[in-house]
């Protein structure tokens, strides 16, 4: 981990009263390492560099504490608060209905993870009810059919010469006909440059009203995660985040671009293929993995 | 990038930045800035311009094939067997459509083996690229086993003489050694089928993918080899630099890129455009 990255940097700081410029910089090179080799983009890597070291600096050191170890504390420490501190839940308070909306690039996982949401909502004792308004990939539309006979949750039929429009008022109606008190809307994947698709979503987005705008992102995504994040944030929005693919050898830093620059809670991370595997996301882990 | 910039530290530090931002990788960036920096010490680069078109340069020739390394080509193989492979989400499936289209736009016969026996609907996805490509399509009757497939493919490729067989299997993740042992099963079934096959293994990267698909390509390599690279989503804003890291380590050729998600949105890997968007 960075511990073992800090070994030099820990016997060069040994025996000494005061963190400075010129040891807490030399740690921060080291930091910067860990963190571009994890993926995490430069810019944010810059910001976290700079607002670790002003809290290092000038920081007496503490006795017992080899001093080298005390700025690995005060990284991981902070690591953990930029990731969002704590584990963030689904805002599904208030009696009603909610909706969710499911948004992300090509291929982040967004269909196979509306299956993992609703399964776990189901356990949970709600009443789920999902949609694909994907009308664009081949078999989108039966590959939702398909995961939600897996986990016996109910799939609206919608067919491809239908638009995402028309199937969000749908959907809608349709949640009211069957009572179900949660409504998962899964969508195609779409670039954030792509400006009818993005209008796409925006209208869909009207007229469903989410509580929920769930930014599908995967893991291994490396510095481009910033600007696909910052613009579905800027032109959609955004309520949670969620990190699939995480069960691979991913250092994952792309999470903390993507909180870094939208601000938005991680919510849950995708740890397979199956539905069931499916985590609340922990800041305290993923900043362990992080540093490597 | 510094259209109008002096040649001093803040601009190879913003160069850095360029490269860095485009997923080249740490240890690349800085070997490449560091032997910038000593050749305009050593006056060898005076100017900025100077300084882009050569590092421009080296980095198309870096991420350019050398054709000499090449295996030698079974491209004239009859029939020819492709088998795609590649994490989860890459782009696998849509790009043998791609690929099937622009065969089949030559005057080859093609057929598309459905090798994803897992994923929810995913020979549903396939057989809508063979419907599209006009190319003649395969897919389990029952089972989930992939080999089993893959064996009934390369059978029905010989008896009905089509030239190219295309495979498509399941995304996996390389550090998954379990799916890395099916991977090897299927490639083991191909070519005791068919001595040769496959002939072409292409590993379909994303180009948003980060320092990972160093990984990715090398274990994949280390597992069953493979034969060239599919970039896809270069429509995208990421630039996919860690291919440059690939072909001058692992001497894998990048023969397409994906630009689009329709069916004639493959491009023969271009080195100067995919070096030139990195400075855009
Ligand atoms: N290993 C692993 N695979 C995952 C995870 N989540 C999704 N996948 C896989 O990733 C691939 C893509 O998932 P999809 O759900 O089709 O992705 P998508 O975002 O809906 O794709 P588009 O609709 O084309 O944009 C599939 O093979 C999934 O099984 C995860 O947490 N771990
Ligand atoms: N924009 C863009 N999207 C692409 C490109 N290639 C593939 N896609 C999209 O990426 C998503 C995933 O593509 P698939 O072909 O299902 O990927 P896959 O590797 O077969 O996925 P799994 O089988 O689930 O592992 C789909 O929405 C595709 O349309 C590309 O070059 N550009
Ligand atoms: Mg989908
Ligand atoms: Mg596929």
């Amino acid at each position: 981990g960075l511990s073992q990255r800090f070994e030099g940097v820990v016997k060069r700081l040994q025996g000494l009263h005061k963190l400075t410029e010129e040891n807490v910089s030399d740690a921060m090179r080291e930091v910067r390492i860990a963190l571009l080799e994890a993926d995490v983009n430069i810019s944010v890597v810059k910001d976290f560099i700079a607002n670790v070291k002003s809290l290092a600096l000038g920081m007496e050191t503490i006795p017992g504490v080899q001093p080298g170890q005390q700025i690995v504390k005060i990284v991981h420490e902070n690591l953990i608060q930029v990731l969002g501190g704590d584990t963030a839940n689904l805002n599904l308070t208030g009696r009603g209905s909610t909706v969710i909306l499911m948004t992300g690039l090509q291929g982040s996982g967004k269909t196979t993870t509306t299956a993992k949401l609703a399964a776990m909502l189901k356990k949970q004792g709600y009443r789920p009810l999902m949609v694909s308004a994907d009308v664009y990939r081949p078999a989108a539309i039966e590959q939702l059919g398909v995961l939600g006979e897996q986990i016996d949750v109910p799939t609206i039929k919608t067919t491809t010469d239908m638009n995402p429009e028309e199937i969000g008022r749908a959907a809608l109606e349709e949640m009211t006909q069957l009572n179900a008190n949660v409504l998962l809307v899964d969508t195609a994947g779409r670039l954030a440059i792509d400006e009818q698709m993005m209008n796409e979503l925006s209208k869909l987005k009207d007229i469903l009203q989410p509580k929920e705008i769930l930014f599908v992102a995967d893991s291994m995504t490396g510095q481009d995660a910033v600007n696909t994040a910052r613009a579905f944030n800027e032109q959609i929005g955004m309520t949670g985040v969620i990190l699939t693919k995480m069960d691979g050898d991913i250092r994952g830093g792309a999470a903390l671009s993507i909180k870094k620059v939208t601000g938005t809670p991680i919510k849950f991370i995708g740890v397979g293929e199956k539905t069931s595997q499916f985590e609340q996301f922990h800041p305290d882990r993923i900043a362990g993995r992080i540093l490597g | 990038v510094g259209a109008h910039a002096k040649l001093d530290d803040s601009f190879m530090d913003e160069l850095e930045e360029v490269l860095l931002s485009a997923d080249v990788g740490l240890d690349l960036t800085t070997r490449i800035i560091e032997n910038l920096r000593a050749d305009v010490k050593a006056n060898l680069l005076k100017t900025v311009p100077e300084v882009i078109e050569f590092i421009k340069k080296e980095l198309e020739k870096t991420v350019t094939f050398d054709e000499e390394e090449k295996q030698p080509s079974t491209k004239n193989s009859k029939p020819l067997v492709v088998l795609v492979i590649g994490v989860n989400g890459a782009g696998k499936t849509t790009t043998i459509g791609k690929l099937s289209f622009k065969l089949k736009k030559r005057g080859k016969s093609v057929l598309l083996a459905a090798g994803d026996t897992f994923r929810a609907a995913a020979a549903d996805q396939l057989e809508t690229w063979a419907e599209r490509s006009e190319a003649d399509f395969i897919r389990s009757n029952s089972g989930s086993d992939p080999s089993a497939v893959v064996f009934d493919a390369v059978k029905l490729t010989v008896s009905r003489g089509h030239d190219v067989m295309i495979a498509d299997t399941a995304g996996r993740l390389h550090s998954k050694v379990n799916l890395m042992e099916e991977l090897k099963k299927i490639k083991r079934i191909m070519s005791r089928e068919l001595p040769g096959a496959p002939h072409e293994t292409l590993l379909v990267l994303d180009s948003t993918t980060g320092q990972n698909a160093v990984s990715q390509a090398k274990i994949f390599n280390e597992s069953i080899g493979v034969t060239g690279i599919v970039l896809t989503k270069l429509d995208g804003t990421a630039k996919g630099g860690v291919v440059i890291n690939i072909v001058d380590t692992l001497k894998l050729p990048v023969q397409f890129i994906g630009i689009g998600e329709k069916i004639d949105d493959l491009r023969p890997f271009n080195p100067k455009e995919f070096v030139a968007a990195i400075f855009e």
